[in-house]
């Protein structure tokens, strides 16, 4: 399971 | 945050300020679909569920509450104000815009990056993003007169997405930010569908004379 990408875009 | 995000954001809130603008000041929202509107306050909706959970920025809260608020301002206006509600062009808002809020979430339950509800709202977002403005270059095309601040406003939209493009690539090859396919393939849909628009916004500008999408 790959971390997850923080969503930091609008 | 580099210099193409942050001028896909200024031309995002730049074209929300100037439909406000049209609003207030002319008391009309003519020429302006309410089904695009009420597709964006769902996409803000459904795309910042996140706002209750994690805290990325003090930036990206007051921009995801500034999108939200404002795109249910501006439905209510058109719904429910006594007098820019009578300016609405219901007749020629015609798009059929739950088959798009429908194809979105057919889209969002089969591609995902999780199972979730949170993330298939969040691909559902993106989705539904994506073509939401179709309805009101439906209307552009059907209206004969555009004015001027119509024009803008949909010149903005289209920038932000152009901006937002620039911005992945950018940090595809500064970060190794590998945006995922689901937003770069939606993206370039959503940018596409500015094209011709963009085109004629051109040749109007060129020429100086009044924003007229062929039929």
């Amino acid at each position: 399971d790959v971390e997850q990408e923080q969503k930091d875009e609008l | 945050m580099n210099v193409f995000r942050f001028a896909g954001d200024m031309t995002h809130l730049f074209s929300v300020l100037v439909l406000l603008l049209k609003i207030y000041a002319t008391k009309s929202c003519s020429g302006i679909s309410l089904k695009t509107q009420e597709l964006y306050a769902l996409v803000f909706l459904t795309r910042y569920l996140d706002l209750l959970t994690d805290f990325i920025s003090l930036y990206n809260t007051v921009m995801k509450l500034v999108f939200i608020s404002s795109s249910l301002a501006i439905v209510w206006c058109m719904r429910a104000h006594p007098v820019v509600r009578r300016t609405y062009d219901k007749d020629q808002d015609t798009f059929r815009h739950y088959t798009l809020v429908a194809g979105s979430l057919v889209l969002a339950l089969l591609f995902h990056d999780r199972f979730t509800i949170r993330e298939v709202c969040w691909a559902f977002s993106i989705y539904l993003e994506a073509v939401a403005i179709l309805p009101q270059l439906v209307l552009l095309q059907r209206s004969r007169n555009v004015d001027n601040l119509t024009g803008q406003y949909v010149f903005f939209l289209g920038a932000y997405r152009a901006f937002y493009i620039l911005n992945w690539i950018y940090r595809y090859f500064t970060e190794q930010h590998f945006s995922r396919w689901i937003p770069w393939i939606a993206g370039l849909v959503q940018t596409g569908l500015y094209a011709d628009f963009f085109y004629y916004y051109y040749l109007s500008w060129k020429n100086n004379v009044k924003l007229q999408l062929p039929a």
